[in-house]
């Protein structure tokens, strides 16, 4: 719990990819995600959703989809927490 | 005439005359309106072709004072992933707050409706993704937008105003800000504005906010009519500049556009200070549409004003500029701003110097300060990374403490000047210290960098604390961003078009001229003694360019201008023959002569090729580009390829396999390699290949093993049946249909029911809903072969629908 927050997990993950819209589709199907595309401008990122993991969760639930962090094609993989925002 | 006449502009929009913070023409009230926003309409800004989009929770793009101005180019939807960035409507209008923003940018001017924004013949457009979860992923790609069509973002939203947050973009996020000012605006830079926070009751502090704390992102924070600070204002030293914003009940407040198609001068808060700003400085990119985000930044410094603003931390810093930790460099003056625009030159490159102070341990005892220095160059040995002139300074810090809100943290500059980084946080009893967080300071712009910084660190507990757990610094960074020429200076070099007259800085020589043939100079004698690097035959002036020959070597071209030196500058060598200057062959910063093959080191984005002492902007195979050596550098073994590190691998050699960026000996199928021991070790009998030894670490299952979840089982377990799986040669456990504790594959084929529940047509019902009204009278209708009749089935609807 941090000051007070405890993060909650998506089922959305951030992956870093070369090779291209291909490559990230055929990872992203190894492991049974949805490749949702490019993230903004930023080059070989990807945004994945996994939709056999639950939407909202206290802790980062393992399962065949985690494997997806050690394959030697994923230069980094960072699943998604919510971030509390307030408007001034 | 316009100057003279501040009536001269009058809009029919009901509420122009509440608008004091744009005009307040009535001389009875001791109004003051020092934005000067009318002044500078009055020459003719008011935001023509410049694009501002309002990151937030909508845009109600059909309000009548906002369509007129709407561009659905400069909006999307995030959080529904599409292009209609329109709110959701919900009973507690919730989501006003995008709207609000987006009408002090650019509300239609005379058009009978409601206010005028600041910049009211500006594109304005919304991205909405605050109405939903928000994370890296969301942030980044709203920051993202189309940023070579949005000129400026602006956003009024945070972490968690609570006095005890320390939060900022994630990594994703933060690359989209760099990659925003390096390519947005085709090259110029986005310009990102933040409102700085509302924290001011909760004794927040915006320092803990990463995103105010930015150097890419301009923050604003926000006074009253009367020049007084707001309940809600935090401080920081990150704060740029300041607008006027609602304040006390007894002040007047900003009007704005609202949700529904309404107007209100119900908003209070830091949040429309952002927008202000946004607007404000689309009538300055409209002045000077080539002005970079670093330009924007020195245009506030340089005309933001003190006036009358009341603060008891106004100090005056080494380069002459006043700043305050509450209002940054005062008040933004727009007229002031598209003046200057008109003629700013653009400011030198931008150079990051970093230094990092001995590593050691420093404790920090209650009730104590401590104080750490370093003495710096500002990287002046190093011409591309050398900072004289500052800008930003940012310290980076790794602090264990047990009571984070009992720290302040200030920054003395070698002019003296000193920044108050962070201070105290009562509410803030985190014992998570700061790790590597990054505290920014605008407070010594323009100072010059060389010198002796000094950080301190003051404990002051404001609980019982127990005195034995000290805190301590492990660690921190000065991180200097500014220039190396002043930036002002009219004969910087970017500026002057004439003849260079001293040995320009080494970067601006690397493309220096080609050397053309001597000329004899045709000069008189002059009585004067001549510059030491002059040589025997005298010379035309004082200085060492006025030389007939040198002591040393001579340097540059007639059309350039031509000059003695002791040493040759970068990218260039000493001809001893003909004692000249003579240049380096392409991407050398030293060498031997000037073939490729003479290279001694390289320019930056250049690496030298040890093999052939040339240099190269990519390495061979089996090395990599080191950035601070600027060579390529071997590989480790059994890296094939790396990255950046010898031992971050992207290839690996026979009998390798990656794993992430290491190569790791390729294991034989039931085993797996163990990273600590560095071998290949057994995986569990049930797993085919593994990542450990443990039977929850298979990856496959050993043959006639079956995947249950992420084990391996040679029988599933009650409530699963097995099945084929894809992508996998082993076959998986699939869940049965709901309550089934045993069934022969997918949908309705249960055999068994779970506790409480009766098999009906191989699904399992729950027996509240399907009873017998007595034993003894439903065995009898079964066996008189009733259950066909419907009155009978409901009567004995477990007896007669079940087919156990």
């Amino acid at each position: 719990v941090v000051s007070g927050h405890r993060d909650v997990y998506t089922n959305h993950w951030a992956v870093r990819i070369t090779g291209g819209q291909e490559q990230a589709d055929k990872i992203a199907a190894k492991y049974g995600y949805m490749n949702l595309g490019q993230i903004g401008s930023l080059d070989d990122h990807y945004h994945f959703r996994h939709s056999r993991v639950v939407r909202r969760a206290a802790y980062s639930l393992k399962g065949p989809h985690s494997f997806i962090h050690m394959d030697p094609e994923v230069e980094w993989a960072q699943q998604q927490v919510v971030k509390p925002r307030v408007k001034r | 005439q316009a100057q003279s006449d501040p009536s001269f502009i009058h809009f029919n929009d009901p509420k122009w005359s509440n608008m004091w913070y744009i005009h307040c023409n009535d001389k009875s009230s001791r109004c003051r309106s020092e934005m000067n926003i009318l002044a500078a309409w009055q020459r003719g800004y008011t935001g023509k072709n410049v694009v501002v989009t309002i990151l937030d929770d909508g845009i109600e793009m059909n309000h009548p004072d906002l369509a007129q101005n709407y561009d659905h180019l400069a909006s999307y939807d995030v959080n529904g992933n599409d292009h209609d960035p329109t709110p959701r409507y919900d009973s507690r209008n919730e989501n006003i707050h995008g709207t609000r923003c987006a009408g002090e940018v650019a509300a239609v001017a005379n058009n009978s409706h409601c206010i005028v924004g600041v910049a009211y013949n500006a594109h304005i457009g919304g991205i909405r993704m605050l109405d939903g979860d928000v994370t890296d992923i969301v942030e980044a790609k709203s920051l993202g937008i189309r940023p070579d069509y949005i000129d400026i973002y602006s956003a009024s939203w945070g972490p968690k105003d609570d006095g005890k947050t320390v939060d900022g973009p994630g990594p994703l996020t933060k690359q989209a800000f760099e990659q925003g000012i390096k390519k947005g605006r085709k090259g110029l830079g986005s310009i990102f504005v933040w409102a700085s926070g509302n924290g001011g009751r909760q004794g927040d502090h915006c320092s803990c906010d990463g995103y105010t704390s930015n150097i890419y992102t301009i923050s604003i924070s926000s006074t009253t009519e009367n020049g007084n600070k707001p309940w809600y204002l935090e401080v920081c030293s990150s704060i740029m500049a300041t607008t006027y914003s609602s304040g006390e009940f007894n002040e007047r407040k900003i009007v704005t556009t609202d949700l529904r198609q309404h107007c209100t001068d119900g908003h209070t808060g830091t949040s429309v200070s952002a927008p202000i700003v946004a607007g404000i400085i689309a009538l300055v990119l409209e002045a000077n549409l080539l002005l970079t985000w670093r330009d924007v930044q020195h245009l506030l410094v340089k005309t933001s004003r003190p006036v009358h603003l009341k603060a008891d931390d106004w100090m005056i810093n080494a380069a002459g500029h006043t700043v305050s930790h509450l209002y940054g460099f005062g008040l933004v003056d727009a007229e002031a701003m598209v003046l200057e625009a008109r003629k700013w030159m653009t400011v030198p490159h931008q150079h990051t110097c970093s230094q990092i102070p001995e590593r050691r341990t420093r404790y920090i005892h209650a009730g104590q300060s401590l104080n750490s220095s370093i003495t710096t160059t500002g990287c002046s040995e190093d011409p591309e990374q050398h900072v004289d002139y500052l800008e930003h300074v940012v310290v980076k810090v790794l602090v264990v403490h047990p009571r984070r809100g009992d720290l302040e943290i200030n920054l003395i500059s070698p002019s003296g000047t000193r920044s108050q980084l962070l201070a105290k946080r009562l509410f803030d009893s985190s014992n998570e210290g700061f790790r590597n967080w990054e505290f920014m300071t605008v407070h010594f712009w323009g100072e010059r960098a060389e010198g002796t910084w000094t950080l301190e660190i003051i404990d002051s507990p404001s609980k019982l604390r127990n005195a034995e757990v000290l805190g301590n610094l492990k660690e921190w960074t000065l991180i200097l961003y500014g220039t190396s020429q002043n930036p002002y200076q009219p004969g910087s070099a970017q500026h002057s078009h004439s003849r260079m007259l001293e040995i320009p800085a080494p970067e601006e020589i690397l493309d220096g001229p080609e050397l053309d043939e001597e000329d004899e100079y045709n000069v008189t004698q002059t009585s004067r003694p001549c510059h030491s690097e002059c040589g025997n035959q005298a010379c035309d002036g004082p200085k060492a360019d006025h030389c007939l020959n040198c002591v040393h070597f001579s340097f540059g071209s007639l059309k350039s201008g031509r000059t003695c030196v002791s040493h040759c500058p970068l990218g260039y060598y000493e001809d001893i023959v003909s004692r000249r200057c003579r240049r380096c062959y392409k991407g050398c910063e030293r060498c031997a002569a000037r073939s490729a093959g003479d290279c001694l080191s390289c320019r930056r984005g250049f690496y030298l090729n040890i093999l052939n002492s040339s240099c190269t902007d990519t390495c061979p195979p089996g090395y990599f580009a080191d950035e601070n050596q600027r060579q390529c550098l071997k590989c480790l073994d059994p890296c094939m390829r790396c990255l950046r590190y010898a031992d971050r691998c992207t290839a690996c050699r026979e009998g390798y396999s990656l794993a992430g960026m290491t190569c790791v000996p390729e294991c034989t199928n039931g085993t797996f390699f163990h990273l600590e021991e560095m071998t290949c070790s057994p995986c569990h009998s049930s797993c085919r290949t593994c990542t450990g030894p443990g039977k929850e670490e298979c990856i496959q299952c050993a043959e006639d093993y079956l995947q249950q979840e992420w084990r391996c089982v040679q029988t599933c377990i009650p409530g699963y049946y097995s099945g084929e799986a894809a992508g996998v040669p082993h076959k998986m456990c699939h869940r049965c249909e709901e309550n089934c504790l045993s069934c022969s594959g997918p949908g309705t084929t249960c055999t068994k029911c779970k506790e409480g529940y009766s098999l009906v047509s191989r699904t399992c019902i729950v027996n509240a809903f399907c009873n017998n009204a007595d034993e003894v009278f439903c065995e009898m209708v079964k066996s008189n072969r009733l259950c066909e009749k419907k009155l009978y089935r409901q009567f004995c609807c477990r007896t007669c629908l079940m087919n156990g």
